[in-house]
């Protein structure tokens, strides 16, 4: 099954 | 100080709703321009991002950028209170105030109004990029909720093709599989629009993209867009006032 990816691994934090 | 009155207060009580299962706590950011909100959900899979520009209201007032922590289940019960046509009226000091007054009034001579305990919430603001997507579409609201809906009851992860024959769903489970296409249409009650520069196929949870859809009662139309290896974004436009985006990390093979 495909694993869930973070969302902080895409966006920058600010 | 801050004093704004929306005149359609079921529009806000529509967002608390869409938000509520996914953020707990969430700011309130209120500036001259908009009232914002920026929250990740719990498991930092996906993000919250609603906008209401202060044209949405009527008698605006924000005199400084201000962070209302609400509790959304707590504004929800507040919510619950409110008349179908009624209006509100949010008012709150600038020094960092304890409660949030809301005011609802109706076209009767009831005038209500309730103070919400506010919470100082530590966020964590994401830096989103303004990129173009590679593809995008536009579809009923309704009918992306009935896809996202119907292919929930075969497996929990839903891959989502963007091609030149249309947009696919797909669900693969133990029990069987389905595919769902939804096709470029001009029909008016029915529009699809696809954009799309290059074809991009994505996995997702559908338990998130149903939770995206209890936005559908604040937008006639839902736009989707994707482009390969990042988050889609689940976009439900308020008017010409704001939105509600939900952002989705991919899931990825392994």
């Amino acid at each position: 099954t495909p694993m869930q990816n973070n969302l902080k691994e895409f966006f920058a934090m600010v | 100080m801050f004093e704004a009155q929306l005149v359609e207060g079921k529009t806000f009580k529509a967002i608390i709703e869409a938000i509520k299962d996914l953020v707990v706590d969430c700011n309130l950011d209120c500036s001259e321009e908009e009232v914002a909100i920026q929250s990740m959900d719990s498991a930092h899979v996906s993000l919250v991002a609603v906008r209401l520009s202060a044209s949405a209201f009527s008698n605006y007032r924000c005199d400084r950028p201000n962070s209302l922590g609400i509790n959304t289940a707590n504004m929800s019960k507040i919510l619950k209170m409110l008349g179908k046509d009624d209006s509100i009226t949010f008012k709150a000091e600038d020094e960092s105030p304890d409660s949030l007054t809301m005011l609802f009034e109706g076209g009767k001579s009831t005038i209500a109004d309730f103070e919400l305990k506010l919470m100082d919430i530590e966020t964590e603001q994401l830096g989103i990029p303004d990129t173009p997507y590679q593809c995008t579409i536009q579809m009923r609201a309704d009918e992306f909720q009935r896809i996202v809906r119907d292919l929930q009851v075969l497996g929990d992860t839903c891959t989502i093709s963007c091609g030149k024959e249309g947009v696919r769903f797909s669900v693969t489970g133990a029990i069987g599989n389905g595919n769902i296409l939804v096709r470029s249409s001009d029909e008016d009650k029915d529009k699809v629009t696809i954009n799309m520069e290059e074809p991009v196929e994505l996995n997702f949870a559908l338990r998130y993209l149903n939770f995206f859809t209890k936005a559908t009662p604040l937008a006639e139309n839902v736009v989707i867009s994707m482009s390969p290896d990042v988050p889609v974004v689940v976009e439900y436009p308020i008017e010409e006032f704001g939105h509600v985006k939900f952002y989705l990390a991919p899931k990825i093979e392994e």
